[in-house]
């Protein structure tokens, strides 16, 4: 069964629809297949992909209101790859919270992702989830179908501010959802290793992973995926192309980094 | 009566809160008398000043949801300069669309911050309100109190993508909450000039704002502001000091941008 991977941070600008596209693509370039799901009401990761969210007759927003929607009828195969699908978003998704209100005290409303993506789950190796910069249903619906979470993250003070919250909230769906849910790690993004703001923000990172080691957290066994991806404006072109970095510029840092990373993370197997 | 502006856009990590803190503390040096609103759950206008939200009794989130709370019960005056408050943020926030979910309807939630910070309003010339990356209540509140909104962006092309719904999001305040809201300008931000994205991405924004001119569009009146903020780390790094960039950095680039910036800012002002 497939590894089900959320990446998520609720700062906003972080790298998360960036990495979940790329750390897609390099994981279809090494053979396995992958699915990549857009729950942003933003519709990066689609657009990313060069798919018109407004040509679409369906979108994730569909299979999360709709009972007669499944996830195969929205569907998209991004072509040139084995098996690179995505099932896609569009704006309206930012009304899901208040269409979905009057189930989330049973739960219906939290589950409802799990539930229509556990049909075609099989076929993958790996799926991949992008969030939008929120802990809000569609990012709680993420986490209810994750088996893992990886955080993008700036070496930023302000983005460090958030993790206590971030870790938080993996706890409580734990204790309700998704028991196992675990956090495989953190991807440092936009990186710019020579300053010091980042060598501080690294050994406070190390300092906490270290300390829960052992320990029974859902972080015990999360680490700083090694490379870094290195700032390189060629990651911040290619969307406009609507091509992942491989497709656009195969031989820059930013697909060396993607790549690199993509062996990482194939090769990090949490325990449960 | 003060110059109100929301700092906003749903595109995460744009640069809202780094330049509703800088942008606050130029027209402080300049002898504004200025007052920061911190809007987003995450609470990093509040840190970024130097607050610790967790030491506080009543935050923002009391005054939107305990009528007997007033504004100035909450404020913290900021060391240092002539007049420079902040409402500050905590992260309670994230509770207020639920908590203010029954008064939607009439249109009293939407509404609660301008009815709350109208009592103090005139003891300030600019009042600046950073907003969280959503278009959810917290951001309506901060559109129905404010006049102008100024956007800040990355010449990014996923930034690029949002432009239309958050243009939308002003239109729709305008025929309901708040029929005079204009949209004052664009500030980009960690900008790279020599880039050709960014050059792409500025001649789409010029084409777009210099179609509007002389129309009854609420951008009729917008233009990118001079001079952009260029990436510069010690903005990065200032918010781990508790410091604008004008207390961590004087000399550097990050502050004389923000300097120019404000005086830009203060002489823009716009027709109704
Ligand atoms: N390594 C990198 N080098 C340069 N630019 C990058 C890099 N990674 C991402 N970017 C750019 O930085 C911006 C933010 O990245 P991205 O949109 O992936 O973040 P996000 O966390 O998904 O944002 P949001 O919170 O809005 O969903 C984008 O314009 C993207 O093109
Ligand atoms: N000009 C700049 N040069 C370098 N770094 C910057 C610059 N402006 C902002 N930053 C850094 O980039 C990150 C994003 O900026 P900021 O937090 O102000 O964006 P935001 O739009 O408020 O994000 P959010 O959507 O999460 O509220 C922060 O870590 C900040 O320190
Ligand atoms: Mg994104
Ligand atoms: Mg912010």
């Amino acid at each position: 069964s497939p590894r089900v991977v959320a990446l998520m941070n609720q700062k906003g600008g972080v790298g998360k629809t960036t990495t979940a596209v790329n750390l897609g693509a390099a994981l279809g370039r090494m053979g396995y297949r992958v699915l990549l799901l857009d729950l942003d009401p933003q519709a990066h990761l689609t657009l990313y992909l060069g798919v018109d969210p407004e040509e679409l007759e369906a979108t994730i927003y569909d299979l999360l209101v709709d009972d007669e929607v499944k996830a195969e009828d929205i569907r998209q195969n991004i072509e040139g790859y084995d098996k690179l699908d995505v099932l896609p978003a569009d704006v309206s998704l930012a009304g899901v919270e208040s269409e979905l209100a009057d189930k989330v005290v049973t739960g219906a409303a939290q589950s409802v992702l799990r539930t229509k993506v556990r049909p075609i789950a099989k076929e993958y190796d790996f799926i991949l989830l992008d969030c939008p910069p929120s802990l809000g249903l569609l990012t709680i619906n993420a986490l209810t179908l994750a088996k893992e979470v990886i955080v993008p993250m700036q070496a930023h003070f302000l983005a460090l501010q958030g993790m206590g919250k971030l870790f938080e909230t993996i706890t409580m769906l734990r204790q309700g959802f998704n028991p196992s849910l675990l956090v495989a790690g953190i991807v440092l993004c936009m990186h710019e290793g020579q300053t010091i703001l980042a060598g501080e923000v690294i050994g406070d990172l190390e300092g906490f992973l270290e300390g829960a080691r052992g320990t029974d957290e859902p972080w015990a066994q999360a680490k700083i995926f090694e490379p870094p991806i290195r700032r390189n404006i060629k990651l911040a072109e290619s969307p406009s192309f609507g091509q992942s970095i491989f497709d656009y510029d195969g031989g820059c840092n930013g697909a060396q980094d993607y790549m690199k990373l993509a062996e990482s993370v194939a090769n990090h197997e949490l325990v449960w």
